[in-house]
């Protein structure tokens, strides 16, 4: 059980091994861009470590800009601040990258084959 | 993770014409539950069905698909099923970080999973995370929806406190109504209410409210905001005393400098409703009862009816049944000897064809728009008013215009569960 003593528990307390790893440098950093789908190509799957230095200043550039942040493309305090806010765990939605319907493609093994025309 | 996004096997996996493919339901009414194997350790079960109830709900009442909690079926047959956990969760491959950043997510046309390490806390309170927040936001995703950046969105990516009350926003609803379309049916009666106050300075003011009545519910129509009242519609036993708890046929206010008479009307009988004590007559003051025959208070006239609207200026009610319009005088208590008449004759069409013809749902004058409109189905004519006859020479007396769909006009008028119409 998670520690909490008044009836309410207002003052509940995960048990800080359960805490997340905040993001705190450039390869955790790396992952979260990977990860929520701001890595290079349409389908957004970027490689597993996340972009890297072009790519990864580009990625960052659009991360910030979204976050209302100063879109410098460096790794800076207030960045990493947004990167470690509570969120959802669904890829974001990348304005630049996907087409008007923001649906997440199908991989094109996935994707139903057309029928040759008649 | 793009697995995650892929719906799991057995969904519905159905383009909407409305998405241009997007994947979206395909059924009118979905069913959720909580998974008993993920329950969380932080409310009570009974709290965390609640919330996720009235989380469906908001979503309900903004497009045309219901929710129904479903306890019983076979898990495999429920469309979305919700659950807590911590770490490695549910057969999720998705492993949650504990508390801190990654407090939800979901699969599109399929579940959502909430990590139980982080602090989730009823609507009522302000600390922790609203789970209730959440789960509206990652039921979003499961309906189709992606991350959104606009300000005041529901699908935000981070968690923002929530000020006093969480509602869908403008933007959310045509979102979703981009993919499901909007909210369609037709209605039993249609009126504006008018309600009487005094402001700071002691002046009496008129203000009105538009209902809209649809079996045995109803939403108030704010027409200013061009949206119904939030958590909108519920049921006419909890909003009106002492008519009719459903199917109700008409109401006419009929309002003079010297009378101010509200009725209900349904099968033969007719209700008086006293504005001031918000509930219905039971008697008038010569003590005879109420609820009375339609044709004993307003002789000549057929029952039961279509509907019935008040034309203020010329002092009539004009009720309607199947083809048929009777104009009654309400200072000489009886029907115009010109009448009845064919609806198509005493409200013609402007364009040949183009009219309702018989039935009608409702009539109804809207002191918003300042017209008649006749309503039926999920389309309505408006009545030329005078001045649509000033600024077009030979528009023909009470013409009615070509039809329009009643969403175009009056937005998010949507169905919900039955199950949740009591929340």
């Amino acid at each position: 059980e998670t520690l909490f003593h008044s009836r309410g528990r207002s003052d509940l307390a995960p048990s800080p091994l359960r805490r997340a790893t905040p993001i705190a440098d450039l390869r955790a950093a790396q992952r979260f861009l990977s990860k929520y789908g701001w890595a290079e190509g349409p389908s957004g799957a970027g490689p597993p470590e996340g972009p890297q230095g072009a790519a990864l200043a580009e990625a960052l550039r659009r991360f910030q800009k979204v976050n209302a942040l100063p879109a410098s493309g460096n790794l800076d305090a207030a960045t990493l601040a947004a990167m470690n806010r509570p969120r959802c765990g669904v890829p974001d939605a990348r304005p630049q990258l996907r087409d008007k319907s923001t649906a997440p493609q199908t991989p094109p093994g996935l994707r139903p084959r057309a029928r040759p025309k008649r | 993770f793009l697995q995650m996004l892929l719906p799991g096997p057995g969904r519905q996996l159905e383009g909407s014409p409305q998405s241009g493919g997007t994947l979206a339901f395909a059924k009118k009414t979905l069913t959720w539950r909580l998974v008993g194997e993920g329950y969380s350790s932080q409310l009570s079960v009974e709290e965390q069905r609640y919330i996720f109830r009235l989380a469906f709900r908001m979503w309900s009442e903004v497009m045309p698909l219901n929710f129904r909690e479903d306890l019983t079926a076979p898990a495999a047959a429920i469309d979305i099923k919700l659950g807590f956990g911590r770490g490695r969760h549910l057969g999720c491959p998705r492993v949650f970080d504990g508390s801190g950043q990654e407090f939800a997510h979901a699969w599109r046309l399929g579940d959502i999973h909430f990590d139980d390490d982080e602090h989730f806390t009823p609507p009522t309170s302000d600390m922790g995370i609203s789970l209730l927040k959440v789960a509206v936001h990652e039921i979003g995703h499961v309906l189709g929806l992606p991350h959104s950046y606009r300000a005041g969105s529901i699908m935000q990516p981070n968690y923002i406190p929530q000020g006093p009350a969480l509602e869908l926003d403008w933007s959310d609803r045509k979102a979703i109504q981009k993919l499901y379309g909007s909210c369609e049916g037709a209605f039993d009666t249609v009126f504006d209410w008018i309600r009487r106050e005094r402001n700071h300075h002691g002046e009496v003011t008129v203000r009105f409210s538009t209902y809209f009545f649809r079996r045995s519910w109803y939403w108030l129509y704010e027409n200013r905001n061009n949206r119904t009242r939030y958590g909108d519609p519920i049921l006419i036993l909890t909003g009106w005393h002492g008519v009719p708890a459903q199917d109700i046929d008409a109401f006419v206010h009929v309002w003079t400098w010297g009378r101010d008479e509200r009725y209900f009307f349904k099968g033969t009988q007719y209700w008086r409703y006293d504005s001031d004590r918000d509930q219905a007559h039971t008697e008038d003051e010569q003590g005879k009862r109420y609820p009375r025959s339609i044709s004993e208070g307003f002789p000549g006239i057929p029952s039961p009816l279509d509907t019935a609207f008040y034309d203020r200026r010329r002092q009539l009610i004009y009720f309607f049944r199947g083809s048929l319009v009777f104009a009654f005088d309400v200072n000489r208590n009886r029907v115009l000897g010109s009448y009845p008449k064919e609806l198509a004759d005493a409200f013609p069409a402007i364009e040949r064809r183009d009219h309702p013809l018989r039935d009608l749902d409702a009539a109804y004058y809207s002191y918003a728009h300042k017209a008649v409109f006749l309503l039926k189905g999920s389309a309505y004519w408006k009545v030329a008013s005078d001045g649509d006859r000033q600024r077009r020479a030979g528009l023909p007396p009470n013409g009615v215009f070509p039809r329009q769909p009643i969403p175009r006009k009056w937005f998010d008028v949507c169905d919900v569960h039955a199950s949740t119409l009591d929340m």
